[in-house]
């Protein structure tokens, strides 16, 4: 369980700094065990540095900025060790369009290079026009959900018909 | 494994039988507020073998049974199905021997949730470990709630090396 | 103590009933103190109703549906006593366009009837198009905050011209 | 009384001198993420008095002062002044005596913080009670930050009372 928990330590602490630095467009992040004698009962820190700002306490983060670390965070551990599915509600609520755009390439890459199924759950225009397929969940009969597939082209459509 | 489909009936707000399907790449799910979208992600955690009633959002795990609304009576029964793509066979040995398997999670007012397996009635312990096999579950890192993906840059030190040690 | 008390958990309920039905667009919400017999040591609760839906515990609301209440109390509080300053600060992450809508046309409404002035940070175009004039924070030198005025017809360019 | 403007200066990532002209009706603030709008916020709140870092983001009071960036070195001092048109002569009797007031906060590494108003130091007692006359302070309900729009409906029910209270 120890040589198990260091070696899933390297790999993910590896992917965190390229995720991150990929997310942020520079800067660079990392984590440590309190206490690498004792990994089994060592806590994880994490230390992150945006570009361009001192390395600071995750805490003074912006709300935005503490999403995509957090993204990076969730990515890099799940890559270490894949599964089948990644469902993601509304983590881009916080996000400006262009941390928008970053997150939704990085999902593209993803999809592309594994066989993880992603649902994404989004009231983000940008984000709809980049996924595969879109759902719609209606409440035509107040109270009672439908789900209905929904025209790419068109996601305009949808929210418009629906939100009446 | 694959995911395929999840199928919902009388599980919150869809009291009808309503299907998911889960194809490769990203799905998208769109929909006012309050349309049941979050409520369609609590379905998945449920079926693979959710135990807190707090994490669906209610004070019991009845909560998650069609409650009704001003023109449809209230159900007594919730049921989630997961259909699953096993062609590469990599469930635990008693449930590996075929191509498909189907997940049921069925909870009754006042008599408790019951699982089964491809029609073979299953333990709770049984459907966690299946998913654990093939790092899924109701607590995986990679299912993110709403409003919760800072929590793991939140948690404390000793919390975050276990999330690390599940995702090993 | 007591008195003032109850007359403002009068005005409040009243005036949150009909924010939460303005919000919803239907629907009624309702306060009880926990205690009525001694109100200076009792609790709040708070009762609520999408239209259409039964009365459920806030915990099964929808994050979108958790916000509008907690708008419609907030500015219910707000109004029994105005303070002269209020300050938004992305209230509008979780809501669908169709609540952005209603929430700034409410906005309106209260800026026209009263003295307050506000303060909406804000990432939702709609949201910049409703109001009154914007600014917007660049840190054009990383780590290094600039207040800049914004061209109310082109906050594209502002966003283009920051986010790059 | 009306709130004019606010300046600060050496405040978190606000180290130039910057003011913030609040004028009547509504007022938008859009920008990137990180770029600084809720310590905007954080500014205004501060200098209205208020006494938690936790607030403030950070783990002691001087996280407010501006820490340096890869080109500039830290700061000691953080100022944050507030302009309020008191016209109305609404503010407590030994503050009243005219038209303008300008509330200053200042806070130097290993010297902590000091209050001015109209160029006489006060107690930061006294700028709270200011504000508490005309129904604002760094408490107020009508200051919502990021994320926490949802607090007032999930506080406990006594916690609620108490807003309420305040409120009144
Ligand atoms: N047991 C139940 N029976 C009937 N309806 C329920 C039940 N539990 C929850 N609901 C309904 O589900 C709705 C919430 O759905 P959900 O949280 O999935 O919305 P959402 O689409 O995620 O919205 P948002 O965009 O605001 O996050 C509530 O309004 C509630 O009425
Ligand atoms: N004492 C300080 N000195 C210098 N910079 C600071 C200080 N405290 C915080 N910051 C900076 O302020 C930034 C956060 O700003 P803020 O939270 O206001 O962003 P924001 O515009 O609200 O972003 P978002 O849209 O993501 O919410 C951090 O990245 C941090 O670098
Ligand atoms: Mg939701
Ligand atoms: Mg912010």
């Amino acid at each position: 369980a120890r040589e198990r928990l260091v070696a899933a330590f390297d790999t993910v602490n590896k992917s965190f700094g390229e995720l991150f630095s990929l997310l942020f467009g520079g800067g660079q992040a990392y984590l440590e065990l309190t206490d690498a004698d004792d990994p089994l009962n060592s806590g994880l820190e994490i230390y992150a540095q945006p570009p361009g700002k001192k390395c600071q306490v995750l805490s003074l983060f912006s709300g935005g900025e503490q999403t995509l670390t957090s993204i990076a965070l969730i990515f890099a551990m799940f890559l270490t060790n894949p599964a089948p599915i990644c469902v993601l509600d509304e983590i881009d609520a916080p996000l400006d369009d262009s941390n928008v755009d970053r997150v939704c390439t990085l999902l593209e890459k993803m999809a592309a290079e594994g066989d993880t199924r992603f649902i994404v759950i989004t009231h983000h225009r940008m984000t709809m026009a980049r996924m595969d397929r879109l759902y719609g969940v209606t409440m035509s009969e107040r109270g009672v959900s439908q789900l209905v597939s929904v025209d790419m082209s068109q996601p305009d459509m949808f929210e418009d018909a629906i939100a009446a | 494994v694959q995911f395929n489909k999840l199928r919902l009936t009388g599980f919150k707000s869809f009291v009808e039988a309503t299907d998911l399907e889960i194809g490769k790449g990203l799905t998208g799910i769109i929909g006012p507020n309050g349309c049941g979208k979050s409520n369609l992600v609590e379905a998945l955690r449920w079926v693979m073998g959710e135990t807190s009633a707090k994490r669906m959002r209610g004070s019991g795990m009845e909560d998650v049974i069609f409650n009704g609304t001003d023109r449809r009576p209230a159900r007594n029964i919730a049921e989630v199905t997961l259909h699953l793509d096993n062609s590469k066979r990599e469930a635990p040995a008693e449930l590996n021997d075929s191509d498909e398997l189907e997940i049921v999670r069925r909870i009754e007012r006042d008599k408790g949730s019951s699982y089964k397996v491809n029609g073979k009635n299953v333990r709770a312990k049984d459907v966690q470990l299946l998913f654990a096999d093939v790092s899924i579950g109701a607590n995986s890192p990679a299912l993110v709630s709403q409003g919760r993906v800072a929590d793991l840059i939140n948690a404390k030190p000793t919390q975050r090396r276990l999330i690390l040690e599940e995702a090993a």
